[in-house]
């Protein structure tokens, strides 16, 4: 554990907060693509698995618990509690283009041919992939709530922190997951579009709004 | 493995 992991978990952590927060205390979930979000829920739950099977730390435990909590917590507010206030006529990016793909390839490039591995692989190349619905819901209404672009930039944030967390390790000589890694950096790649709009306009008190 | 990586990180 170094000091680029540890914030970067914690930025994770504080996405997901910002995200329920939002949503509790507007009492809606506009905005919010459930698309992505649902994505999330297959990710935590296909990486955690190994919950059953290996124990790290009880950091470790305990977040991933938190994480698989708090994303059923979500789908539970868009879906169910707030479904009135989900916004799917611009929630409409079709998952099964991610989903399928991430299967196909954790099948065909993987370190380990067992059914544990193929689904953390599985959850690494979905995971880098799941916000895709989120930002072509920003992308399709144009714009963005204040808070929706917190909550992008903190999830963003936790993926550069990951690289940095990566290019530590790697000085210090440890062993790198070449997998988590490349996936980690597309997965970083597709905020940048995102972390410049945040940076020039909404930290400057304006919203976020796509150009026409 | 001992050769692969522990999946530490989440």
């Amino acid at each position: 554990m170094n000091i680029f992991r540890l914030l970067g978990d914690l930025s994770h952590l504080l996405a997901i907060i910002i995200l329920l927060l939002k949503i509790w205390n507007s009492r809606s979930c506009a905005g919010i693509s459930g698309r992505s979000q649902f994505l999330f829920a297959i990710v935590f739950t296909a990486r955690y698995l190994d919950l059953f099977f290996t124990f790290i730390s009880l950091y470790n435990t305990v977040m991933k618990i938190v994480f698989l909590a708090t994303s059923y917590g979500t789908l539970y507010l868009m879906y169910i509690k707030f479904k009135a206030t989900y916004d799917s006529n611009h929630d409409t990016f079709r998952i099964e283009f991610l989903i399928l793909p991430a299967i196909a390839l954790a099948l065909l490039i993987n370190e380990e041919f067992t059914v544990i591995e193929i689904l953390w692989t599985f959850s690494i190349y979905l995971e880098s992939v799941a916000i895709l619905p989120q930002l072509f819901m920003v992308s399709k209404t144009g714009e963005a709530e204040s808070i929706t672009s917190h909550y992008l930039f903190a999830l963003g944030s936790y993926r550069a922190l990951y690289i940095l967390n990566w290019i530590y390790r790697w000085f210090l000589t440890e062993k790198l997951n070449a997998i988590a890694i490349v996936a980690g950096i597309v997965q970083t790649i597709l905020y940048c579009d995102f972390f410049y709009l945040y940076l020039t306009k909404v930290l400057k008190g304006k919203k976020l709004q796509l150009p026409a | 493995d001992d050769d692969l990586p522990k999946k530490d990180e989440l």
